[in-house]
């Protein structure tokens, strides 16, 4: 039941986007942050085959089932978080990167957060001023159980309430940081380990970008319904 | 025929700084391309910094250990140019019939041109975003292909006031790049405000139809116990006809102990 094959026409020259019909599981097994039980993972394998050609591309990632739900407690102002369904007690760490001069590798990553892990922590904050953090650091979360708090490249200091105050609109380009955000959305969000994007550190970004990134964060109405369906049940 | 994949193109770089390189993206991938680690050329870090690069080869202290920092030029005293670099590589891909080949930047700081066997491209502005070049048209017919990327510091690199602080003068802060580079209160200033190829060069081969950026989302129901994968994905065709497909997604899981799945 976990393999679907489906028959597609293409036009020359195409661009098109696919849904696959859901796949069904029954009792998955889920991932779990550090702590609280297995970071059990699933392998999601894509292929294309064409008629004449044979294999033409193929993708695959790691997958974990899980639901990570976070909001804010009116009585401490504080971001709860809930895993599966079960409140987490976050214990975090900030998260600057690797290397200063960017050598990233992943030996490096692993020891890193395996260390964090080792430690207990079960989430990592990657800081505004610091990189959208790459792949591998998110493989080794999804291993190893962290969830990551990822930032946006905003930071008070540098974006309207630093000393002097400078860049009160922040970046000159807002497409280009749009732009920027989004391809930066593709390449991590299918990391189970990814728990919550975050607008950047100690400053709102401006409006025009904040809007836009809630806007393509936000939960995709399908999903809203199923989530309230789901209620409904 | 090459094979259908990702190649990771990680070794064999070199580097010069573009002020002591006389000649054009053009001539170094056709008619001049050099020869070997020889000055003004170096072996490079790809993917890396230019700090990177230049600790490689000792051309700079180490800036992690003690004042060395002090020791390094920064940005806002050189100009941009000083920090300005060419990154080198040769590689080998020939494709039969209907491959399609993709160059790929998963990310540079903080813009470049892109030279093949004489094609220029340019790859615009931004630290986070990945760059893809549909390059099956102008790989060589020999299979061996030259590959030259100059690499431009940010637009805004700054400058550091004598008495450093968060961000330094913020001038970062007005391009999309990570803001640290200018030092804070827990770090000193990166030199080159981390330019260069900071993230995965490769080669994607692929057939006439590519997949892209897939999503994957779960949904659940009955605390748990029913779950169900979405899965969209984006697919190309960029052959001149129509392609009939065989999509296929398939979900494997990773196995307790020593159960093999036959």
């Amino acid at each position: 039941e976990h393999l679907h094959t489906q028959n597609l026409s293409i036009p020359p020259g195409a661009h098109v986007q696919y849904t696959f019909p859901p796949l069904f599981f029954y009792k998955p097994n889920l991932w779990w942050p550090n702590g609280m039980g297995k970071q059990s993972l699933y392998n999601v394998e894509i292929t294309v085959e064409v008629k004449g050609f044979g294999e033409s591309d193929s993708w695959s990632h790691l997958f974990g089932f899980r639901k990570i739900e976070s909001y804010i407690d009116n009585a401490t102002g504080g971001r709860l978080f809930k895993v599966n369904g079960h409140p987490v007690f976050i214990r975090g760490g900030n998260w600057i990167l690797s290397d200063g001069l960017l050598r990233l590798s992943k030996k490096r990553y692993k020891t890193d957060i395996k260390f964090h892990a080792d430690m207990n922590f079960n989430m990592l904050r990657c800081w505004g001023g610091g990189i959208a953090e790459r792949p591998e650091f998110y493989h080794y979360c999804d291993i190893y159980g962290l969830l990551v708090w990822q930032e946006f490249w905003i930071t008070g200091d540098c974006d309207g309430r630093g000393i002097p105050v400078s860049n009160p609109n922040g970046p000159l380009d807002h497409d280009l940081f749009m732009l920027c955000s989004r391809d930066t959305i593709k390449l991590l969000r299918n990391h189970p380990s990814l728990a919550l994007w975050v607008g950047g550190n100690e400053q709102t970004p401006p409006d025009d970008i904040n809007t836009a990134l809630k806007n393509d964060l936000k939960l995709h109405p399908y999903f809203q319904s199923l989530s309230e369906t789901r209620n409904a049940l | 025929m090459a094979v259908i994949g990702k190649t990771r193109l990680d070794s064999g770089w070199l580097a010069a700084r573009s002020t002591e390189v006389n000649l054009t993206g053009v001539q170094l991938t056709t008619t001049h391309p050099p020869t070997g680690p020889s000055s003004p050329w170096m072996q490079a870090a790809v993917p890396g910094t230019v700090l990177g690069t230049l600790l490689k080869n000792n051309l700079v202290p180490d800036p992690f250990y003690g004042l060395e920092n002090e020791a390094i030029i920064d940005i806002a005293d050189s100009g941009r140019e000083y920090y300005t670099f060419w990154f080198f590589t040769t590689f080998q891909c020939k494709l039969s019939g209907s491959e399609h080949v993709d160059l790929n930047f998963r990310a540079i700081n903080y813009s470049a041109e892109v030279y093949l066997n004489g094609h220029k491209n340019v790859l615009p502005k931004g630290m986070f975003r990945r760059h893809s070049l549909d390059v099956t048209d102008i790989l060589h017919p020999n299979g061996q292909n030259m590959l030259a990327v100059l690499v431009h510091p940010p637009d805004h690199p700054g400058k550091i006031p004598p008495e450093g602080g968060q961000g330094g003068d913020h001038e970062i802060g007005k391009d999309v790049a990570a803001q640290y580079v200018e030092g804070w209160d827990w770090m000193a200033p990166i030199r080159d405000r981390n330019t260069g190829i900071w993230d995965e060069v490769s080669l994607s081969v692929t057939g006439p139809v590519k997949i892209s950026d897939p999503h994957l989302v779960s949904s659940f129901f009955d605390n748990y116990k029913r779950a169900y994968l979405h899965t969209t994905t984006e697919l190309e065709n960029r052959s001149a006809w129509v392609a009939e497909c065989l999509l296929n997604i398939q979900v494997t899981t990773e196995l307790e102990g020593r159960i093999c799945l036959v």
